[in-house]
């Protein structure tokens, strides 16, 4: 029990490979979570096939997404409220993984940065989440937290497209939330953001979403600068949370249901206040 | 309200589509920080009023009703609750249905209490430890090294509830009536 959290809905577990494993108890489903990065491209910007990657356009110099080399390790914390696992990929990606045994979601606390660029090179962090769904190259993104779109791989519905950059030609805007449906085995798995972020499915089965991007080059678009955010003399630190929330679909209208009122309390999140209590502001009068 | 005032200002400037997008210059975007900073910063009166108007204490001189937020939670870090060894959290549901959510507070302590004023229960409250990752983020100002989480359950639909945390040391936890 020291290497893996769980409740009654999952087991999760860290592989050798360093990613993250999570089995659905009962349910022939599975995800394997991990971290990777694409490098920015980077033109001389003087015509549109030579533009950089930047604040406007996400544009990778390479076909595929390159993984992290594990250095890091993880550690487990469990008690009567909440089960973590404390997980570290590197310097600068780390993760805190948690569950709730009164809630049926898996929450994913990122962290990434500050992302070097000593050498000179621009990065931009994702994650991806590879299941057994089949999913037959369709998944679907949130249109402003209104309806779910259906979006297909290398396909737009009103024109016969033929994709140059076949990785940035699928994404698509992920406002709230990203979602796959195995139709024939009645399986889903929705990944409800806390911000907006890119996001598409490259391969059936997989969610992926840009969790954080730092590059050396301006994009030429108009901001007249390269997206190369700093503070306090170094790169900006990124941290969000995801929630991951899948499974067999029995009932749909209480799957809908639960799957609705999580996003509700996502978007419109308690607010967390308070105040010191001291003699002069004493227990009682609160 | 003139405090409310600056939140109309905000809402009025973020709506142009560099604000959404986020492809605003550098300087710009720190600006942007500042007027959201400042917004946020003058909301803490609007809510102790309010919090205030509730209790019914709205004309008195205590200052018991001067509510705090929180801007740093995302890394953290929090200064009424990790500078004090009894604080209040006071958890407001802007939602129109009752809600149930865990609130985790950064502090320095190993062992605390969590008492929900106007029912009396205690939820349990578990210590986990905040991440190195998290401790070391640059101009990250926090000596929490911990976080106490809680289950707040049932908050009232535009409603709060109000939780007292108290600092025990190891020889006085005791079993707290559930």
């Amino acid at each position: 029990s020291d290497k893996f959290i769980s409740n009654e809905l999952y087991n999760i577990s860290v592989n050798t490979n360093g990613n993250l494993a999570i089995r659905w108890n009962n349910q022939d489903m599975s995800v394997v979570q991990s971290f990777q990065y694409y490098t920015g491209a980077e033109g001389n910007n003087k015509i549109s096939a030579n533009r950089s990657s930047g604040a406007y356009i996400f544009r990778p110099k390479e076909t595929s997404a390159r993984n992290f080399a594990y250095i890091g390790s993880y550690k487990i914390y469990k008690g009567p409220v909440v089960e973590e696992l404390h997980q570290t990929i590197n310097d600068w990606v780390s993760q805190v993984v948690r569950i709730y045994p009164e809630e049926e979601y898996i929450e994913l606390d990122w962290l990434v940065g500050p992302i070097p660029v000593k050498d000179k090179i621009g990065r931009e962090i994702v994650t991806r989440y590879s299941s057994n769904l089949q999913t037959d190259k369709t998944f679907y993104t949130d249109s402003n937290g209104r309806e779910m779109l259906k979006r297909v791989r290398n396909y737009r519905p009103t024109w016969d497209v033929e994709l140059y950059e076949p990785i940035s030609g699928n994404y698509y805007p992920v406002t709230s939330k990203i979602a796959l449906k195995d139709e024939k085995n009645q399986l889903k798995l929705n990944v409800l953001v806390d911000r907006a972020q890119g996001g598409s499915s490259l391969e059936d089965g997989d969610v992926e979403l840009m969790l954080h991007r730092r590059l050396l080059k301006d994009d030429a678009f108009g901001v007249g600068e390269a997206l190369n955010e700093t503070a306090f003399g170094e790169g900006l630190v990124a941290r969000g949370r995801h929630h991951l929330f899948g499974g067999k679909v029995k009932g749909v209208d209480e799957f809908v249901l639960k799957e609705k009122e999580l996003a509700l309390k996502l978007a419109l999140h308690p607010w967390i206040l308070g105040t010191p209590v001291n003699s002069s502001n004493n227990l009682e009068d609160v | 309200d003139e405090s409310l005032e600056h939140f109309r200002e905000a809402m009025g400037v973020m709506q142009h589509h560099d604000a959404i997008t986020g492809t605003e210059k550098q300087k710009v975007a720190e600006d942007y920080s500042r007027i959201l900073y400042e917004s946020m910063d003058k909301a803490g009166e609007i809510i102790s009023k309010a919090i205030g108007k509730w209790a019914g204490t709205a004309n008195s001189t205590s200052e018991t009703f001067k509510i705090f937020t929180c801007l740093e939670l995302n890394i953290s870090s929090c200064a009424f609750s990790e500078k004090n060894d009894v604080f209040a959290v006071v958890v407001y549901n802007p939602l129109s249905r009752p809600v149930s959510t865990y609130v985790r507070v950064p502090v320095q302590g190993n062992f605390y209490v969590v008492h929900s004023v106007i029912d009396g229960v205690y939820p349990t409250a578990q210590i986990v430890p905040i991440p190195e990752a998290v401790q070391k983020i640059p101009g990250r100002k926090s000596s929490a090294t911990n976080e106490v989480v809680f289950r707040a359950s049932n908050i009232p639909p535009l409603g709060i509830r109000v939780y007292i945390v108290t600092k025990k040391t190891q020889e006085n936890v005791v079993d707290q009536p559930q």
